[in-house]
């Protein structure tokens, strides 16, 4: 593992723990998207599945149960909020999920040659998870541009995922220079889900560091 | 490399 790829998963890893202090201490999950934290653990589920089947590492298997079992868990603490005010989460999924998902059936990496129908099925649902990641963001996008006072930790938080994709695109070009390794739907994918970040970078920059007490 | 690489990323 790359010095990249490690520094985009810890900021991955920074961005459940920023989210989580703020469900926990805040005891509000206002200004928190509960379809875009929905779709994320879609993703992880339906990426992960590989942890029946494959092992790579126990870095690798502790952090995908981690992913899943810390999104499982803001979606139940953001969908049981009482104070929920989050009247303005309300972009469309369905025009994320389905696209995403028909897509996935088009473009993935399945090899019906080779392997069973499960291993291609679960080829299938790689392809959607990589989708569903890229524009999963979304709809908390949609409520940042609409409420006035976020909070800064769900900036911060925003701010740490769009790190951790950038470290994520240096990763692959140092694997294709130096492993030739190369999945060219992750790549497509993951460079239009960073330029998605560019859109929030502008507004993390206007919103919180131009407003940081010096 | 490329096609079929193993998936060894998060």
């Amino acid at each position: 593992m790359n010095i990249f790829r490690f520094v985009g998963d810890m900021s991955h890893l920074a961005s459940f723990f920023l989210l989580l202090a703020k469900l926990i201490y805040t005891k509000s999950s206002t200004g928190v998207s509960l379809k875009t934290q929905a779709l994320y653990l879609t993703v992880f589920v339906c990426r992960y599945l590989d942890l029946l089947v494959a092992f790579v590492s126990w870095y690798n298997e502790l952090m995908k149960i981690f992913f899943i079992a810390a999104s499982a868990y803001i979606v139940y603490v953001v969908a049981t909020s009482t104070r929920n005010s989050n009247a303005s989460d309300t972009y469309r999924v369905e025009f994320l999920v389905i696209p995403a998902l028909v897509l996935a059936c088009f473009v993935n990496e399945t090899h019906w040659s080779k392997g069973g129908w499960s291993l291609n099925v679960m080829e299938i649902l790689w392809a959607f998870s990589i989708y569903l990641e890229a524009v999963a963001v979304l709809p908390q996008l949609k409520m940042l541009h609409q409420l006035e006072d976020t909070t800064n930790i769900t900036m911060h938080y925003m701010a740490s995922l769009g790190i951790y994709r950038a470290f994520y695109l240096l990763n692959w070009v140092y694997r294709l220079y130096y492993e030739g390794y190369w999945h060219p739907i992750a790549v497509v994918a993951g460079i239009v889900q960073t330029l998605l970040y560019a859109d929030f970078f502008i507004l993390y920059y206007q919103s919180v560091l131009l407003r940081l007490p010096s | 490399a490329a096609e079929g690489a193993a998936k060894d990323e998060l």
